[in-house]
């Protein structure tokens, strides 16, 4: 464990509690201009679900196994919010992506391409892929509206701000213990190259108090 | 060898 992952998995937890927060505030998931994605959410919890099969056997430290189980229950809770809780304010007319076709390719790349073929590991694979395009249904409703509230644009910064230090991480571990895994590498730079251009608006627009806004 | 994966990241 080195600083780099440490402070992104607790941005991947702040995240989630922004996302809590905000769900709990407006008391629905719609808002007042902007909307969360159910089709995101339910991917992440599809990742988690697919990701932890070695939950119970293989125990690694109290720290991984804690925050396992806190993925695997706060994305099955956001699930169960969203389907059920506030089901009248999610508008799934504005959540139009097509997750079938990334559900789908992520499947088939993990048949193929993996590092043994074994169930368990052909699912880590799959969460791997998945996860690396599971924000899109997010940020193409975003790209709809045109706009987003303050405290949607602070999760996708949480969430961004995790991918890229995972980044760092990689490199880091390269170094000191050589550490290598093309499989995490490479969808683990295709996720954080997904958050460029929120990235951008986030620092010329949201941080210097202006709305979150397309041009 | 499959059991010599271990995925050690979250």
């Amino acid at each position: 464990m080195n600083l780099f992952r440490l402070v992104a998995d607790l941005m991947h937890l702040v995240s989630i509690f922004i996302l809590l927060l905000k769900m709990q505030k407006t008391r629905s998931v719609a808002g007042r201009c902007s909307r969360i994605s159910f089709k995101t959410q339910a991917l992440y919890a599809t990742v988690f679900l697919t990701r932890y099969t070695d939950l119970f056997a293989n125990f690694q430290s109290l720290y991984n196994t804690t925050m396992k189980v806190f993925f695997i229950a706060s994305s099955l809770y956001i699930v169960f919010l969203m389907k059920f809780k506030f089901k009248a304010t999610n508008d799934p007319r504005l959540d139009t992506f097509k997750a079938q076709y990334v559900v789908g390719g992520a499947a088939a790349l993990a048949l193929i391409v993996n590092y043994a073929f074994t169930v368990q590991e052909v699912l880590w694979t799959f969460s791997i892929y998945l996860e690396a395009v599971a924000i899109l249904p997010q940020l193409f409703m975003l790209t709809k509206t045109g706009e987003a509230e303050v405290i949607t644009t602070h999760y996708l910064f949480a969430l961004g701000t995790y991918r890229g230090l995972y980044l760092v991480n990689w490199i880091y571990r390269y170094w000191t213990e050589y550490y290598v895994d093309w499989i995490v590498w490479i969808a683990g730079a295709v996720q954080t190259g997904l958050y460029c251009d929120f990235f951008y608006i986030y620092f010329t627009k949201v941080l210097k108090g202006a709305k979150f806004e397309l041009p | 060898v499959a059991e010599d994966i271990e995925h050690d990241e979250l």
